[in-house]
């Protein structure tokens, strides 16, 4: 699993 | 989206429009920082880069634009509009925030996500984010008096700040991988620094007075 986070705020 | 961080992007878009506002009804810009306004505009053109690399959905890419737009045309109407560049109040605005830039990138290459340009100038433009408010509040500070629509304005982006720590409790316990300390902690400094502000809002609320700062 990649610790990746998605930048989904603004 | 949970309702704090739709609360939190409202508030965010209302304080623009409320200094927007300020600008083209009044055609003044006075107790406006334009060293703040240009750090915002850095911060959503360093952070808003990944509109062209992650989709995310229509509603982040239209704010993303929104924001990088908006801040764009602030800068330019104190820089550059006839009118509303003599009402700038340069010699109370003397922030050195070149520090506050030198010192964000610098934090940003020692401490990210991930060593890639990208993430590097991501956590930039938290980093600075955070920070960004202090020539305002130090304008503020210096003029003593604040008039309605600006202390509106400063009001609403502190609210901004509040409502997404309050987005990122509920994320922290609703959501199995939600870390982001980099943004937490920040977002955390960054709200620390209207408390006293709020302190002295609240006051001329309750006393239903004009705001004013203390010298």
């Amino acid at each position: 699993a990649s610790n990746e986070v998605t930048k989904d705020e603004l | 989206m949970n309702i704090f961080r739709f609360l939190g992007d409202m508030t965010h878009l209302i304080s623009i429009l409320i200094l927007l506002l300020k600008i083209y009804a009044t055609k003044s810009c006075s107790g406006i920082s334009l060293k703040t306004q240009e750090l915002y505009a850095l911060v959503f053109l360093a952070r808003y880069l990944d509109l062209f690399t992650d989709f995310i959905s229509v509603y982040n890419s239209v704010m993303k634009v929104v924001f990088i737009a908006s801040s764009l045309a602030i800068v330019w109407c104190m820089r550059r509009h006839r009118v509303v560049r003599r009402s700038y109040d340069k010699e109370l605005d003397t922030f050195r925030h070149y520090f506050l830039v030198a010192a964000c990138l610098a934090l940003a290459l020692l401490v990210q996500e991930k060593f890639t340009f990208l993430e590097v100038l991501w956590a930039f433009s938290i980093y600075l984010e955070a920070v960004a408010i202090l020539p305002q509040l130090v304008l503020l500070q210096r003029s003593g008096n604040v008039d309605n629509l600006t202390g509106q304005y400063v009001f609403f982006l502190g609210a901004y700040r509040a409502f997404y720590i309050l987005n990122w409790i509920y994320r922290y316990f609703t959501e199995t991988h939600f870390s982001r300390w980099i943004s937490c902690v920040s977002g955390l400094v960054q709200t620390a620094l209207y408390a006293d502000f709020f302190y002295y809002y609240f006051i001329s609320w309750k006393n239903n007075s004009k705001l004013q700062l203390p010298a």
